[in-house]
């Protein structure tokens, strides 16, 4: 049965349109982090890579492709955790980096706090050599759409991004 | 939301979930995915889960931990998946999803929203699905 990967792109609204590109993101981080365990990579290796891959992707809502916040900022949260050791790593609300996924291993790895936050964050991620990029390029129009559709009055962002009870 | 989890040939076992948040949220809002236990938890002795979904919901019931309390107590991966799910869809009103896997590499990717995408990867089968009850399979 070993070794084994499940990935996921979120929960929530799919539009019929993106739905393709969604699955098919899916399926090739997937494969791209199974062939890292079927070359005896370790789960650690395989699960960032996965998630690298889905940053990567303007599809989904993580690294390019995030959503916004009501300033029309993009703010970034992720964590890893290690199963054989439970030593982990998180970095929440960091900004103008490619892949959060990988400065929370870097925390796990190279402090001993378990989550660096905000501006903290960042100045870590310089310190870790971590390229800072321009928020722009984080920031698809289907993100920036669906910002300004939800500044309207009245707008309910959660069930626009999660959707009615299933 | 994204996430993933994982065990190698050695039988170690990872998470890892990256997200931009929630739509529109207010400046400084952390959500559940840096939170150990619920945004992700691995254990080797356990298995893990990555949960993607209502962040302030997933955060009240700790949803990571949660599923694998459950597996600890005999439940199935895709059992304790709905039964965490479930809970957290009654008690505080919560719509997510999760992909767990357990030491002995069985898995699941469950979902109380009307979709996720996910996709699993073993014995050289590649398994995705979008909407409930969908699971499609072709080789890798």
């Amino acid at each position: 049965m070993l070794p084994v990967v499940v990935v996921h792109g979120g929960a929530g609204i799919v539009p019929r349109e993106r739905s393709e590109k969604s699955t098919s993101g899916v399926c090739s981080a997937a494969r791209a982090a199974y062939a890292i365990l079927q070359g005896g990579g370790s789960s650690m290796d395989a699960v960032v890579e996965a998630v690298i891959q889905l940053e990567k992707n303007p599809t989904f809502n993580a690294g390019c492709g995030s959503v916004l916040n009501a300033k029309g900022d993009v703010e970034m949260d992720a964590l890893v955790m290690d199963g054989k050791t439970l030593s982990s790593g998180a970095v929440s609300a960091v900004r103008y980096i490619a892949n959060p996924i990988q400065l929370a291993r870097l925390v796990m790895e190279e402090t001993s706090h378990a989550c660096l936050t905000a501006e903290g964050a960042n100045q870590f991620a310089q310190a870790m050599g971590v390229p800072e990029i321009p928020q722009e390029s984080l920031i698809t129009e289907y993100s920036r759409m669906r910002w300004i559709k939800n500044l309207a009055p009245g707008a309910n962002p959660v069930e626009s991004q999660m959707g009615k009870m299933g | 939301t994204v996430g993933a989890v994982a065990v190698d040939s050695e039988g170690n076992i990872s998470c890892a979930t990256s997200t931009g948040g929630m739509l529109n949220k207010m400046e400084g809002r952390v959500g559940d995915t840096s939170c150990i236990g619920s945004g992700g938890y691995a254990d080797n002795n356990l298995g893990a889960v990555s949960t993607t979904g209502a962040g302030e919901a997933i955060m009240k019931v700790t949803l990571a931990r949660l599923i694998l309390f459950h597996m600890e107590r005999g439940q199935s991966v895709e059992a304790a998946s709905d039964l965490g799910l479930a809970y957290m869809k009654s008690r505080v009103g919560g719509l997510g999803g999760v992909v767990t896997v357990d030491p002995q590499g069985h898995w699941a990717a469950r979902f109380s929203s009307l979709q996720m995408v996910w996709a699993a990867a073993q014995k050289d089968t590649l398994h995705y699905g979008l909407y409930t009850g969908e699971h499609f399979t072709q080789s890798i």
